[in-house]
């Protein structure tokens, strides 16, 4: 029965085309996933990837992986990419280009940037449902808290924290420059 | 099994090793270099929270188990891309009237008390008391405010040795705002304890301005280079949105009353 189950596993996936995309903006880039909802095999290896390609100057709001390293390899472009440690400090400042590749160790904070061509690149992850958590953004952390704690926190003004929670309302991929106010409709 | 080392001759009771006090708290750790923590793959801290003390938005890369030993709180934990489904009713401090649905601009100028302002949203908050154990996820933001009268004391097990934490064998706690002295566990017993700084204070200044679409000033403030207060700082007008702080549960009566007027003029039918 061998050639009825494993023979017949699903062992690839294409995470190139624009059509499979599962995070999507226009105006900055898209990002696919392959993981062990896709690929059931993959939690066996505890293994996932990622395909982003951003638009010009785009940014990948700054995020920390939650359960995993992440192996990135730029695949084409170029993005400035900042990491910091749980110190606050920098340990990766500078600008990969393509057939470069980047190691971001599990919760290390990182911010991505794409050049003026735009950067591609495909990231492996030790996780087969790697997550992020990002700190920007309608999904980010701050959001997430209450604005009377962002106030105490970084003491600042309630309109201040409220800049920081609703000043971006796009999710991962930021675009180039944001004209939308600080708190539209969605 | 291949990671630990539990080769232990002599077992001994300990009390902390390390002592790191803030602006409104304590933290005290011991030290995970002693073989039995080793062996155990955990770590372990205690915290001390005083009355109107705010431990700062952190995460950290290994769970924690806590048990609060004495005082209550109010824990908050951000669960990635779960809704913000508390929220403030907008105008409830001001004694305006409460601005229908989000999206309008409000009126951010004159004096405090009469500014309108949106409802704030956030995930859900979690009350706890003595007795009870907290659940910490790892790369889960948390912080903690104690509203209560008696400073709050928890103590926890850091599983360092935990199959969710894929860096090396020690706790690393990553602080969203402030500049927190830490220390505890190998890091401690090095002499390496320094004042860490937030994550935001490693990225440039431009860049998460151009990210958070704000202003540089701000970008400033986030990363707080002169904040001295430590990881648990005063914040004595806090402010929280729970369920047992709504007005209209504590004035059961009236909103009876308004429901029974709302029947009276055939709100019953859909």
């Amino acid at each position: 029965g061998l050639e009825e189950t494993l023979c017949t596993v699903k062992l690839s996936e294409n995470i190139g085309l624009p059509q499979e995309a599962d995070v999507f903006n226009p105006r900055a880039g898209r990002i696919t996933t392959v993981n062990s909802q896709k690929i059931p095999i993959l939690s066996s290896l505890q293994l996932s990837a990622e395909r982003g390609f951003l638009y010009s100057n785009a940014i990948f709001a700054p995020h920390w992986n939650i359960n995993a390293h992440s192996a990135l390899y730029v695949i084409r472009g170029n993005a400035r990419i900042q990491v910091v440690d749980h110190k606050g400090n920098k340990v990766f400042d500078d600008e990969v280009k393509q057939g470069q590749l980047i190691i971001v160790p599990q919760y290390f904070a990182v911010i991505k940037k794409a050049g003026n061509e735009g950067f591609e690149y495909v990231a492996f992850k030790t996780n087969d449902n790697a997550m992020i958590n990002p700190l920007v953004g309608r999904l980010s952390a701050l959001r997430a808290i209450p604005e009377e704690v962002l106030r105490s926190s970084f003491q600042i003004s309630s309109e201040e924290a409220e800049e920081l929670k609703y000043g971006r309302q796009e999710a991962l991929l930021l675009s180039e420059q944001s004209q939308q106010g600080k708190r539209e409709v969605a | 099994g291949g990671k630990t080392q539990c080769n232990i001759q002599k077992l001994n009771a300990q009390e902390p090793s390390f002592r790191f006090p803030s602006e409104a708290g304590l933290t005290e750790f011991w030290d995970s270099n002693n073989p039995e923590f080793g062996c155990a793959g955990v770590e372990f801290e205690r915290n001390t929270v005083q009355p109107k003390g705010l431990r700062l938005p952190h995460y950290s890369n290994v769970p924690k188990f806590v048990y609060v030993v004495e005082g209550t709180g109010v824990q908050g934990t951000v669960i990635p891309g779960c809704a913000e489904t508390f929220e403030s009713q907008g105008e409830s401090f001001s004694g305006g009237q409460e601005q229908p649905g989000k999206g309008q601009e409000g009126s951010k100028g004159g004096q405090e008390g009469q500014r309108q302002r949106f409802p704030d949203r956030h995930q859900k908050l979690r009350r706890f008391q003595k007795g009870d154990v907290l659940i910490l996820l790892p790369g889960f933001t948390q912080w903690t405010y104690n509203d209560g009268d008696v400073p709050l004391v928890t103590v926890a097990l850091l599983d360092v040795a935990n199959e969710a934490n894929q860096l090396d064998l020690q706790s690393r706690k990553f602080f969203l705002a402030g500049n927190p002295q830490q220390g505890g566990g190998k890091e401690g017993h090095q002499g390496q304890q320094q004042q860490h700084r937030n994550i935001f204070s490693g990225f440039d200044d431009q860049l998460l301005a151009e990210a958070f679409n704000v202003d540089l000033k701000i970008i400033q403030k986030l990363k707080g280079p002169k904040d001295k207060r430590g990881s648990t700082v005063r914040a004595e007008k806090l402010q929280l949105f729970l369920p047992e702080y709504s007005e209209q549960e504590q004035q059961p009566q009236q909103q009876q009353g308004q429901q029974q007027q709302g029947v009276g003029r055939g709100w019953r039918s859909n």
